[in-house]
């Protein structure tokens, strides 16, 4: 038996939001810990992991593990149908096919639920080791989103460089090119406006701009994004979700011809 | 531009 009640059900909407463009079917796992997920999309080019620690929900009950099969589109549509303030309770027996979301209104009058077939995914899972950065960038969500945007309509790909100046975000493409440099900057009236950058070692990087701009669709869910950076590794883009767990992107670099 | 690595590359199987 699973019941997980979150008060802030928006975020789960929020959440489905930022995955259902990456990832088609993902196996969400309940343990003892938390709501989890691991995925990769298509092209096994990038791979996302999602963990909502159980405190984080109002009542958590989680009896053995489980792990449920979901079309990420399909839980979107039905997440959709949530009221922004609405109550969401997910809902599984242990041995179902399907799984239930319960939305409730904030003023308990009106409640709503809706029962998803569940799918069987075999997929694949990936031991991923804690890793020390040679760099790492804190900045508002909305910049790095605007940055990527406006990157991807000169050039597909992306070089990000950290140095002792700042990081750089280039690209180039048929009609030319583009820099945007951001320095390291705590002078701001608010702790989320501010731009974190430590760096151990200068790196310099170049990714896809076509999943750097999917995952920025996590922005509604955090002010503030982390970039971590080292020489041939995934970059992981991390989102906060409240303060009850993360989403976090990782991509795969390109290498020259 | 660049060859695309695949994330598998980097993370073992578990």
């Amino acid at each position: 038996m699973l019941e997980l009640r979150l008060v802030q059900g928006g975020l789960l909407k929020k959440v489905l939001d930022s995955l259902k463009d990456l990832v088609n079917d993902a196996n969400f796992d309940c343990s003892a810990t938390g709501f989890s997920l691991q995925a990769m999309d298509s092209s096994h080019v990038a791979l996302v992991a999602l963990l909502l620690r159980s405190e984080g929900f109002e009542h958590y009950r989680c009896d053995r593990n489980l792990s449920l099969g979901m079309n990420l589109s399909n839980m979107a549509k039905m997440l959709k149908c949530a009221g922004n303030d609405d109550i969401v309770t997910i809902k599984a027996d242990d041995a179902a096919d399907s799984v239930t979301f319960m939305f409730e209104s904030p003023n308990q009058d009106k409640i709503a639920d809706f029962d998803m077939k569940l799918m069987d995914i075999d997929s694949e899972h990936l031991g991923i080791p804690e890793a020390e950065f040679q760099a790492i960038v804190r900045m508002p969500s909305a910049e790095f989103a605007r940055i990527c945007k406006d990157l991807s309509t000169i050039g597909d790909t992306v070089v990000i460089s950290v140095t002792k100046e700042g990081v750089k975000f280039s690209t180039r493409g048929d009609i030319g090119t583009a820099n945007i440099v951001c320095r390291h900057n705590t002078s701001v009236d608010k702790p989320e406006e501010a731009t974190i950058i430590e760096m151990e070692e200068t790196v310099s990087l170049t990714f896809a701009l076509r999943y750097m701009n999917s995952f920025t669709k996590a922005t509604p869910l955090a002010n503030q994004v982390t970039i971590s950076l080292s020489s041939d590794l995934p970059v992981v883009v991390e989102y906060k979700v409240a303060e009850m767990g993360h989403i976090r992107f990782y991509l795969a670099p390109k290498i020259e011809e | 531009r660049g060859i695309q690595r695949n994330i598998t590359e980097f993370y073992r199987s578990t």
